[in-house]
């Protein structure tokens, strides 16, 4: 079925989703700090 | 059967104005029934305020026990929490909108008020219950609702209460202990002193045939929309601020433990275990927002594996 | 998906109407499609019998066409223009609009001297036109234009007709997202397990504490 294989062609296409520095940097330093946050909540329990 | 609920029974209606059996009992009103319509709205309204306290007003009808609300509408009033009665400055508007409503045919009488608590949880401040005295004195039956926008982004579900307050001078009976929630320090003292003076009802939820079918249609872009928001970019202001107020929570605690260490083998029993419970609340919350933090970030992490990992 | 429910009926007819001509007429059929202003597949209709047939014919040129624009770009057509018959206008900005779903295929982000050379526009002005007016309006892509770093960012590319050798890839790809998919639900499954079975342990473990505390206290 040309129409889906199209469809699908196209959403393949987008993956990944986003690929750059910029983000990976951004996407780890969010990481880092709910890191830290469970951290000090883990701090805070004891 | 899901559609008979929006059936309008003026007659009936008038009879129960008419009998008004709330007035026998202070804790008549046990349930509160929200359409999909007003809960959406109320909703929507509350989180397009922002940090700012907005009110509107709810119609609908009494079923027996229960509130059963229909639609809401918007008040073109801000910062409730700010004056006694912020709904004065809207009596043209509420005069105004249900003659109009009336006249379009909607029949329902106005049956309370809603306002929202951006951030700081559902529960009526000394001000919101002297206003919803003052509506039960003259306008019931009426209930007032508390949406809080912020907790029910950073939750992933509505944060919602529906209240009725007791008259003057009533002693309620000992209620069981109602679901824990985090109250901010600077409005802790506004919600003790109060917190006796109304109780909370249990609030469910209905929608129509074509609310479902609606629903349905919209699922999708729910989906889009859910997957391309992060509660952790979105809420960052509120976790800073609920990180802070952990903070003078702690510093609290420990002046008072400090306070007491010379005199802990002396002081009462019951003390101590007041003191503990405040040091046990304070980690309920701390770990109430990392969980939030925690969820944040899965979904972030899921959402990386799911879409980035993949290459051509 | 849009763009696909928008061609489906367009298709449907020119699909129906190239199954019942021949030769000359068929050759009409084939100019209309390729110049029709929301038609941007051809698979279809190349997969006709008559179409087909027309290999080998005085007709051919125009299966040639066709298969250009269901595979090729304006770089394809510039090379091989004297093997096939002068394009009209609306033929020309469709295959230009099909290039730059060709280089989208490749890259989400698209220079803009790299576009003005595939698409033979002169100057910055004319392409972003060119993919605004064009591109971005017809539905085909979504995206930024960014002018600063003088690129297209691409959000969304309408797909194109793929050839047997696609497939392949495809199916690679799909068979990789899949996998990964299910290995992150597995995942998913062991940490809720992990998860309940650390809060037993720490309800057994709290049970403990507290009746060790209840003794001691009975022993004080």
């Amino acid at each position: 079925e040309n129409s889906l294989l199209r469809q699908v062609s196209s959403l393949l296409r987008r993956l990944p989703a986003i690929e750059s520095v910029k983000f990976q940097d951004d996407f780890l330093m969010e990481y880092n700090d709910t890191l830290l946050i469970t951290y000090l909540a883990m701090f805070t329990n004891c | 059967d899901l559609d008979s609920i929006y059936v309008y029974d003026e007659a009936a209606q008038s009879q129960v104005q008419q009998d008004r059996p709330w007035s026998q009992d202070p804790n008549y009103f046990k349930r509160v029934k929200v359409s999909a319509l007003a809960l959406l709205k109320m909703v929507v309204h509350a989180r397009s305020g922002g940090t700012i306290e907005v009110m509107g007003l709810m119609q609908g009808k009494i079923d027996g026990d229960a509130f059963i609300v229909m639609d809401a509408f918007a008040l073109p009033v801000e910062g409730t929490e700010t004056r006694v009665n912020a709904q004065a400055d809207a009596y043209e508007y509420m005069v105004e909108y249900s003659q109009t409503n009336k006249q379009a045919g909607r029949l329902e009488n106005v049956v309370g008020w809603y306002h929202s608590h951006p951030g700081y949880g559902c529960w009526l401040s000394g001000i919101d219950v002297s206003t919803q005295m003052l509506n039960q004195q003259y306008q019931e039956p009426f209930l007032a609702i508390v949406i809080d926008p912020t907790r029910t982004v950073s939750a992933g579900k509505v944060e919602i209460g529906a209240f009725r307050t007791y008259p003057e001078g009533h002693i309620p009976p000992d209620e069981p202990v109602s679901e824990y929630q985090t109250i901010p320090l600077n409005k802790i003292e506004d919600f003790g002193v109060h917190c006796k003076q109304y109780y909370a009802l249990d609030v469910t939820y209905f929608k129509s045939s074509l609310d479902c079918h609606l629903l349905d249609l919209l699922w999708n872009k729910y989906w889009v929309n859910t997957l391309s928001s992060s509660p952790l970019l979105a809420n960052r202001d509120y976790v800073a601020g609920q990180i802070s107020d952990l903070a003078e929570k702690l510093e609290q605690a420990e002046n008072q433990l400090s306070h007491s260490r010379m005199g802990s083998f002396l002081v009462a029993p019951q003390r101590k275990k007041e003191e503990e419970s405040q040091v046990a609340k304070i980690t309920r919350d701390s770990l109430k927002i990392t969980i939030e933090q925690v969820h944040g970030l899965m979904s972030q992490v899921i959402k990386d594996i799911l879409f980035n990992s993949v290459h051509q | 998906m849009d763009i696909e429910q928008k061609q489906a009926e367009l298709i449907e007819q020119f699909v129906s109407r190239a199954e019942n001509l021949r030769g000359g007429s068929l050759a009409n059929v084939i100019v209309e499609a390729t110049s029709h202003p929301s038609l941007f597949a051809f698979s279809e209709i190349l997969s006709v019998p008559s179409v087909a047939e027309l290999q080998g014919t005085e007709y051919s040129v125009y299966l040639d066409v066709l298969r250009l624009f269901a595979h090729g770009t304006w770089s394809d057509y510039k090379s091989n223009a004297g093997s096939l018959p002068p394009l009209q206008p609306d033929q020309v900005l469709k295959l230009k609009q099909l290039s730059v779903l060709t280089l989208a295929e490749t890259d989400k982000v698209l220079p803009y001297d790299q576009l003005m050379q595939q698409l033979d526009v002169s100057n910055v002005r004319e392409l972003e036109d060119f993919l605004i007016n064009e591109c971005m309006y017809a539905g085909i892509v979504r995206g930024k234009l960014d002018q600063l770093r003088r690129c297209f960012e691409v959000q969304f590319a309408a797909g194109r007709d793929l050839r047997p050798e696609q497939i392949g890839s495809m199916l690679q790809t799909l068979t990789t997202w899949l996998n990964t998919s299910e290995n992150l639900l597995l995942s998913i499954q062991e940490k809720i397990k992990w998860a309940d079975t650390m809060g037993e342990l720490d309800k057994k473990h709290r049970k403990e504490i507290e009746e060790r505390v209840e003794d001691v206290k009975k022993t004080l």
